[in-house]
């Protein structure tokens, strides 16, 4: 099998794919307070796999927005105006669907990849694992 | 009924990768 560095260092999301890179990035961005970066990116992929008929799915909708776009979080300062007022005004009307956070997901994954993925990879942290 | 926070903790649970 090939090494976490050869793993990790082809894609920010060959890197989040992987257990321990995964766990290993997520302490990184812990001393950073960037963290919910990450969690975000996660809770998008958690909630496109939910079933959108199911009462819980609107809950955790609201619940990402609350926590993550709705105030000054590190996630809202990197997403674009228009990306969350389109997800305000989908749980303003309760019309939700499973593609609703994925511009947002796109937009914070970017962000990641230009530069916490790239600080990663030349960060003690990263380097002492390998 | 589970509270907001334990459902989005779940649903970031549930998109991480498991074991390799």
């Amino acid at each position: 099998p090939d090494s976490p560095r050869t793993r990790w260092t082809k894609s920010l999301l060959s890197l989040l794919g992987d257990q321990d890179g995964a766990q290993l990035f997520r302490t990184f961005l812990e001393r950073d307070k960037h963290v919910d970066t990450l969690d975000f990116w996660f809770a998008c992929n958690g909630f496109r796999q939910m079933d959108i008929n199911n009462t819980k799915t609107l809950r955790v909708a609201k619940a990402i927005y609350k926590r993550y776009i709705e105030n000054s979080s590190v996630v809202a300062k990197q997403l674009k105006a228009a990306t969350k007022s389109y997800i305000r005004d989908v749980i303003r009307r309760q019309q939700i669907d499973s593609a609703m956070f994925d511009q947002a997901q796109t937009e914070i994954q970017s962000s990641m990849e230009d530069s916490a993925y790239q600080n990663f990879l030349t960060s003690d942290i990263y380097l002492e694992y390998i | 009924l589970e509270s907001e926070d334990d459902l989005l903790q779940k649903c970031i649970t549930s998109a991480m990768p498991k074991q390799n």
